[in-house]
């Protein structure tokens, strides 16, 4: 297992 | 009013509290923010599985996986008022009690560190927040710290 690509979803705060 | 505002802390893992003070009469109106990440679907067996339904995480080609984390928050408001001395005329007494405040419907205190303008709350010191910066930055740290796990992990 390979981890390509780790986002983030921070549009709670906006 | 040097409580007034929102004031935030980390737990130096994967939370970060805002707390925000407002006026409430003779008291204050607390609102309490948990901020934490959380992955938006399961993490992958780390060797990989045999069972598709326990990893629903979106899978790339050759085995491998993008992670999404979405910031998550539980809310609650509670209130904080000024310790009253039992001698009120004691100025002694007074000067005790001047940077504390029965917080949580007395369950606990927060104390207020004149030195750097900080609060102490259940072991964990909250910056003022004068700017966005305080937030992001300790967003940052929380990311790092989510990376770190998945590099532990996988």
């Amino acid at each position: 297992v390979i981890i390509d690509k780790i986002t983030f979803d921070d549009s709670i705060l906006t | 009013n040097k409580y007034l505002g929102t004031w935030v802390g980390y737990d130096g893992n994967n939370v970060m509290y805002r707390i925000t003070f407002q006026e409430n009469g003779k008291e204050y109106m607390v609102t309490e923010d948990k901020l934490f990440y959380k992955s938006e679907k399961n993490y992958p067996s780390p060797h990989g599985t045999l069972f598709p339904s326990i990893d629903d995480s979106v899978k790339q080609t050759n085995n491998t996986y993008n992670i999404n984390f979405i910031l998550q928050k539980d809310s609650r408001t509670t209130t904080a008022r000024e310790i009253t001395p039992q001698n009120e005329k004691d100025d002694k007494e007074k000067d005790k009690y001047k940077n504390q405040l029965s917080y949580d419907e007395g369950r606990t205190i927060i104390r207020y560190i004149e030195k750097d303008n900080t609060l102490l709350i259940n072991g964990i010191r909250y910056k003022k927040e004068t700017s966005p910066d305080v937030t992001n930055d300790i967003l940052k740290q929380m990311q790092n710290a989510k990376r770190i796990e998945l590099e532990t992990k996988f």
